[in-house]
């Protein structure tokens, strides 16, 4: 941020820059401005760098101190659901989740619960190979939620740690594929009433303002528990996810940061507001 | 919509008097926020707004009866004047096969989009050939096995264990053994800044000369839509552009900001997951969608 010293036009012009550039948004950038001129009047806040801080720590005011982890069951099974619009790296995610989980030492199963696209099931089968794991999947064109409830089913008899149940892309304006994902959310339910532990939105960090939309729209519809932004490794911020938590209050538990099986971490705060002030 | 907002702000502005440069300034704000909404990129809703408002002061929308409605034709018609005067065609070559080369970033919608173009060429009397130059993703030979399957086209494949360069030779040779009229190359899903995955697409490009490179972006891309059209451009000269899952609300303003940073026209929108959600861009009807 640069040379001004004090809230001036041209510092709040800089401030727009940045949040606008990091995809942060326009209505994330006007709740961020309103806060940073309440505060920094308050505060008598002139100096160039007291005002960067500033702007870090509303930042962590917004998205929380420390990392927020997918909360796993002790001793029973946890059920986690990916959701998210086409193409966002739900697939790989799991096959990324299962790496991890099987390198904890957890038995994990696989649910390939898009029944729809050219040749999602043997890409989920590619992973559930790679992983060393059991995945529940029917013929290409099936029933999801009848895949997604005889792989509750199983992973419960089985006593299975870990179920990853992979959903078709689908587009947030799409009402029949919404109801889809909701009668998906019913069958888990029959077998587990608590389940699915975790429904987590895959959303790609090269996205715009559209992903308040489909956060808005998926969280409605099927209660989601948090975000895992994907494709970070790119040159995209995902400031997005800032706005997403202001207004929705789901935080990010993972990111993708690569198309390798070992290319998910926790989200570190710390570590992403750094990078969006970079 | 932008065009309510505007009415408003100048309905208000009608009692306090004469209009003046100051209070336009409310109105240019709206038409700013709007774009930006839209995920037009800064840079250039900066140049936009400037050029915007240079033109409402010299036609004097301050001077005129309906200055919202004056506006709006003034910043609509700067719109489609940056996204072209009207769709482009797909370069098809007098002497076949064409070459079309898919490019972009992960999960942009190319082995669709390449599937779509592919029956669509059918559709219109063509002998279309995809090659599987993925070698990458898990199943994605799979993937395009089976929509060339839908579709009944070919697909050409030599597996996962030679370089794409050297497949896409392959097809080449195939495809003019076998009398095909368009050659439809997949390639992986890639990051603008992987300088080895860049590079294996320029030696594509070496081996298969295409008519069309056309780069998939995905219409809900925000910021970073110009630094990644221009990292492809800069280092393939792309031809064109798809602009994919329009089906969805994503205002599209990624459209505006490549076309306004490259110049390289979009040619086809992707309208659905279906093989037959292809249509021919129009430009005036993305400028409307951008405006919001
Ligand atoms: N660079 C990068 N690529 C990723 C990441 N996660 C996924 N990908 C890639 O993104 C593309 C799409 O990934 P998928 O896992 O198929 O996405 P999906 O959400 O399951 O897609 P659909 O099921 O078609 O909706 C693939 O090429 C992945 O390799 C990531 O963190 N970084
Ligand atoms: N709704 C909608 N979905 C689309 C459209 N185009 C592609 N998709 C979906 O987007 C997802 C990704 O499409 P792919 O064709 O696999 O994308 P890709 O660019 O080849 O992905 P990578 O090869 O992994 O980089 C799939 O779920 C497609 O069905 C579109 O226009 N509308
Ligand atoms: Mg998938
Ligand atoms: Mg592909």
């Amino acid at each position: 941020v640069g040379k001004s010293h004090k809230i001036d036009d041209e510092f709040l012009e800089e401030l727009e820059e940045i949040l606008i550039t990091t995809d942060v948004g326009v209505k994330g950038m006007t709740n961020i401005l309103e806060h940073f001129q309440e505060i920094a009047e308050m505060e008598e806040i002139q100096d160039h760098r007291e005002l960067l801080d500033l702007l870090k720590e509303i930042f962590h005011v917004i998205l929380d101190d420390k990392p927020v982890p997918i909360k796993l069951n002790d001793g029973e099974l946890t059920v986690i659901m990916l959701v998210g619009v086409n193409g966002t790296g739900k697939t790989t995610t799991i096959g990324k989740l299962a790496k991890k989980y099987r390198d904890q030492g957890k038995s994990v199963m696989l649910a390939a619960g898009d029944t729809f696209r050219a040749a999602a099931i043997e890409q989920l089968t590619v992973w559930a190979n790679r992983v060393g794991c059991d995945i529940i999947k029917y013929e290409s064109g099936g029933d999801a939620a009848a895949v997604v409830f005889d792989a509750v089913t199983a992973a419960k008899a089985r006593k299975k740690d870990i179920l990853l149940i992979d959903t078709a892309g689908r587009l947030h304006t799409k009402v029949n594929l919404m109801e889809e994902l909701k009668k998906v959310r019913r069958v888990i339910k029959k077998v587990i009433p608590d389940a699915p532990h975790e429904t987590l939105l895959a959303l790609d960090a090269t996205t715009g303002q559209n992903a308040v939309n489909q956060a808005a729209v998926f969280h409605k519809e099927i209660d989601l528990t948090g975000l895992i932004l994907t494709k970070l490794d790119g040159t995209a911020k995902g400031g997005i996810v800032v706005a997403i938590k202001e207004e929705l209050k789901l935080p990010v538990k993972m990111i993708g940061v690569g198309e390798k099986v070992q290319d998910l971490h926790v989200f570190d705060p710390s570590e992403f507001i750094e990078a969006l002030l970079s | 919509s932008l065009s309510d907002k505007l009415q408003g702000i100048f309905e208000k502005l009608r009692g306090k008097g004469r209009l003046n440069e100051k209070n336009i300034q409310e109105a240019l704000k709206a038409i700013k926020m709007s774009l930006l909404e839209a995920d037009v990129n800064y840079k250039v809703v900066k140049d936009f707004m400037k050029a915007t408002k240079e033109k409402a002061l010299g036609q004097d929308v301050l001077k005129s009866l309906t200055p919202a409605q004056q506006l709006i034709k003034i910043v609509y018609d700067e719109l489609a004047r940056i996204m072209g005067e009207s769709a482009s065609e797909l370069i098809l070559n007098v002497n076949p096969p064409s070459v079309v080369m898919l490019v972009g970033l992960q999960g942009s919608g190319k082995t669709t989009h390449a599937a779509k173009l592919a029956k669509m060429l059918k559709k219109l009397g063509k002998k279309p050939l995809l090659v599987a130059g993925d070698i990458y993703r898990p199943a994605a030979v799979k993937q395009i096995q089976v929509l060339g399957e839908q579709i009944g086209v070919d697909v050409f494949s030599m597996g996962t264990k030679l370089s794409v360069p050297d497949i896409v030779k392959g097809a080449m040779a195939f495809a003019k053994d076998n009398e095909i009229d368009v050659v439809l190359v997949d390639t992986a899903g890639r990051l603008h800044i992987d300088d080895t995955l860049m590079v294996e697409l320029e030696d594509v490009k070496k081996v298969c000369t295409p008519d069309e490179i056309m780069l998939v972006v995905d219409a809900m891309t925000g910021q970073e839509a110009v630094t990644v059209a221009k990292e492809f451009d800069d280092r393939l000269d792309i031809t064109g552009l798809i602009l994919t899952k329009l089906d969805g609300d994503a205002r599209g303003g990624a459209a505006l900001s490549i076309k306004y940073v490259t110049g390289k026209p979009i040619k086809f929108i992707g309208v659905g997951e279906k093989l037959n959600a292809i249509e021919v861009f129009h430009p005036d009807r993305i400028a409307q969608r951008i405006l919001g």
